[in-house]
């Protein structure tokens, strides 16, 4: 990434990052589409030896062999079995049968995670930069089980298995798969394993936002990542006949449109077809398209494919309007024609230009990239949102990070765009998704990790949690792109993230399996589900009383039984990992009939590891005509801030 | 079609395997026998869960799963990208 450790303040605080022969002891893997060992990103220069407990492999199958890993890239395995037995023998002229990604995400996700510095870098002379990855002197290891048929589970845990054989410290996992209750889910089975390993398992948060509880992945032992932009745009304008000029974003490069303005036609009135504004393959009549700029609108078919549509029945150019879907937020593409894309506001005025101008005429400024872009972050449209469609008491997501316009190493065998009629090859890609976030938090992690290598997975996801802030420089809350409007810990879970913070969050609040098993002892899981999930035979004690209120976890959701009980209480253990110090707490509801207490209001460490409990009290004063509020919960010394979000809904 | 087959992601209780078996691929080599002479494992697994994937019928994933030993035998799920 070209932008993100600048973003992130990883770059001016470089002498309070770990060493980097701390961090080179830090094994990232990846479970994704495979790799790319040419990319320059996997450079080995400067790493030592790889780990003394590294035992892991590369696997030699079509054009790869153990030659193409190296110190960087210290591992490299595929896993096609469940995916052959489903679908048939992979056809190998279409398919690498080997850890090689003929995709390209799994590159640009293990590249984000861990990547190599590259200097100049960038996608046909967009986000120029020095590319690099969050976690520069960690080791990769690839785990290739997406394939073009998709990613089957068993193909997952299998990989989830041997990752853990091999001796990972992180998996970064960008996939996902519905919300399958825990114990039937492979990735939550896999990550069960892993967290009990001591490995942190970090997963997308998935693309279905901004519809409420869409998110996947949420078990509480995994670290599920939402995605918020940068402060870099592509600025590509759209300039119409009538002189208004409209803001949209590209990565287009190739031969310009002609210094003059070019007819403009809505995709909708150039075909028979019924969903001919989607610019669907096959729906768009050359002899009404030719020569034309057409708009499109977004939506079903991908971004990219619609310019090729224009493309091919002979369109000039293409401009991509939102709809109410996906609002403000613009995606920029490396579109095959010259081709912008445009929030739903300008898309509407646009289409209002088009509709009563009887020769309507348009043409498209590029100008390149533009930094420094504010407000930044703002909450992804298509990132995930809360509440937890499974355990309403655990608030997902857990963090956001970067995931809009990332740029990072790319597959040489496939173009930026995906599609097959794309022949341009190129060395870095630019592309969004909570696949693009969930790398970012992993290297993040492996930071933590080398930082403080006796942490449990549990422990860094609170340092990098606790820390994540939720509000501008000026003290505005962060706002949601879908919106317009201030996010919610629905939208970003504690915040984004804010890596320097967490190498140093005074205390964690810290979970090992036991804590998770009575977790699902709370969830009332039968003897048959835990040992599924557990692989050992774990008996709730019957004369126990179990809460899922009492899970240490570093935020808070409190469901408020409508009519029941209008109070609710949560405990929690704060360790300290700082030096000695007494913090007090303090506590904020935006909803003025719920009302807060922690007991004790003030907590002394005197040592290192020493642990402390506490109790929070949620009280609903009256009936509440909100379905959901929010607060904020944080412990200070003075120095380090620990803080929780907190979630308040009424079931 | 009955004779349809899918991937299941088989979980034994490995406490319950019996004493018989010198090793656990051979009790799950014996429970999968049990229910079908064709199916194959594609995987074992040892870390992620005691078990194993292959493929069977509905009836077969069936009367696997009210074998002794078996905790559950779950459809094969597909995930996507994100």
């Amino acid at each position: 990434t070209t932008r993100t450790p600048e973003f992130l303040g990883l770059e001016k605080s470089e002498s309070m990052s770990p060493e980097a022969n701390l961090a080179s002891e830090v094994v990232i893997g990846v479970l994704d589409t495979g790799v790319w060992p040419e990319s320059k990103s996997f450079d080995d220069s400067g790493l030592g030896p790889v780990p003394s407990s590294w035992k892991g492999a590369c696997e030699t199958g079509t054009n790869f062999t153990s030659s193409n890993c190296n110190r960087k890239l210290i591992g490299a395995r595929y896993f096609s079995k469940g995916y052959e037995a489903a679908l048939g023998p992979i056809d190998e002229s279409k398919e690498s049968k080997s850890p090689r990604d003929d995709d390209g995400h799994g590159t640009h996700t293990s590249t984000t995670a861990a990547g190599s510095l590259v200097g100049e870098a960038s996608l046909f002379g967009y986000a120029p930069g020095t590319a690099r990855g969050m976690a520069t002197h960690a080791r990769v290891a690839a785990y290739k089980v997406c394939w073009v048929g998709g990613c089957f589970s068993s193909d997952i845990l299998a990989a989830m298995d041997k990752a853990i054989d091999d001796n990972v410290n992180v998996l970064s996992m960008s996939l996902g798969g519905g919300m399958p209750d825990y114990f039937k889910d492979s990735v939550a089975i896999g990550a069960f394993s892993a967290m009990e390993k001591g490995i942190l398992v970090s997963c997308s948060a998935g693309n279905a936002g901004p519809t409420p509880s869409s998110l996947s992945n949420l078990a509480p032992w995994i670290t599920t990542v939402g995605a918020g932009t940068l402060d870099r745009d592509f600025p590509a304008y759209v300039s119409l006949g009538n002189g208004k000029n409209y803001s949209g974003v590209s990565l287009y490069r190739g031969n310009s449109l002609p210094e003059t303005l070019t007819p403009f036609i809505y995709a909708g009135n150039a075909s028979n077809s019924t969903s001919g504004n989607l610019c669907m393959m096959g729906t768009l009549a050359p002899e009404k398209v030719a020569g034309k700029i057409v708009l499109c609108d977004r939506g079903v078919n991908a971004r990219v494919q619609k310019g090729a549509v224009v493309k091919e029945a002979g369109g000039a150019g293409m401009v991509l309007a939102n709809t109410a879907a996906n609002g403000e937020e613009l995606v920029a593409d490396a579109h095959l024609l010259p081709a912008t894309s445009v929030g739903e506001r300008s898309g509407n005025a646009i289409k209002n230009y088009l509709f009563s101008d009887p020769k309507p005429t348009v043409t498209i400024l590029f100008e390149g990239t533009k930094i420094g872009v504010q407000p930044s972050p703002v909450i992804a449209a298509f990132s995930s949102r809360g509440p937890n469609s499974i355990t309403p008491e655990i608030l997902k997501p857990d963090i956001i990070a970067p995931g809009v316009n990332i740029l990072a190493g790319w597959s040489g065998g496939v173009g930026p765009t995906g599609l097959s009629i794309d022949t341009r090859r190129v060395a870095f890609n630019i592309i969004s998704g909570t696949s693009m976030s969930c790398p970012h938090v992993s290297g993040l992690a492996a930071l933590v990790k080398a930082a403080h290598l006796d942490w449990s997975p549990a422990a860094i996801r609170s340092a990098l949690m606790t820390t994540a802030y939720t509000a501008y420089k000026k003290g505005e809350s962060l706002l949601d792109v879908a919106t317009g409007k201030p996010a919610t810990p629905y939208d970003y879970g504690a915040g984004h993230v804010n890596p320097i913070a967490a190498l140093n969050p005074g205390l964690v609040y810290d979970l090992a399996a036991e804590d998770y098993l009575n977790f699902v002892c709370a969830l009332n899981y039968t003897e048959s589900q835990i040992n599924s999930l557990a692989r050992r035979k774990f008996t709730c004690d019957t004369s126990k009383k179990y809460s899922l209120n009492d899970l240490n976890y570093p935020s808070f959701s409190v469901v408020f039984s409508s009519g029941r009980s209008s109070v609710v209480k949560h405990t929690r253990t704060l360790t300290n990992v700082g030096s000695p110090g007494t913090y007090k707490v303090s506590a904020t509801s935006e909803n003025p009939s719920v009302k807060i207490s922690v007991e004790p209001d003030s907590l002394n460490f005197s040592e290192t590891n020493e642990k402390k409990a506490y109790a929070v009290t949620f009280t609903a004063t009256g009936s509440s005509s909100i379905m959901d509020s929010f607060g904020r919960l944080e412990w200070t010394d003075g120095k380090h801030t620990v803080a929780s979000p907190i979630a308040i809904t009424w079931s | 079609d009955a004779h349809q087959r899918s991937t299941y992601i088989v979980h034994m209780a490995k406490s319950e395997m019996p004493a018989s078996f010198e090793h656990h691929s051979h009790w799950y080599d014996s429970s999968l026998k049990s229910v079908s002479d064709t199916a194959e494992m594609i995987y074992t697994y040892d870390n992620v869960i005691h078990g194993f994937s292959t493929r069977l019928t509905a009836e077969e994933a069936l009367l696997l799963g009210s074998q002794p030993g078996i905790l559950s035998v779950l459809p094969e799920l597909t995930y996507e990208l994100h």
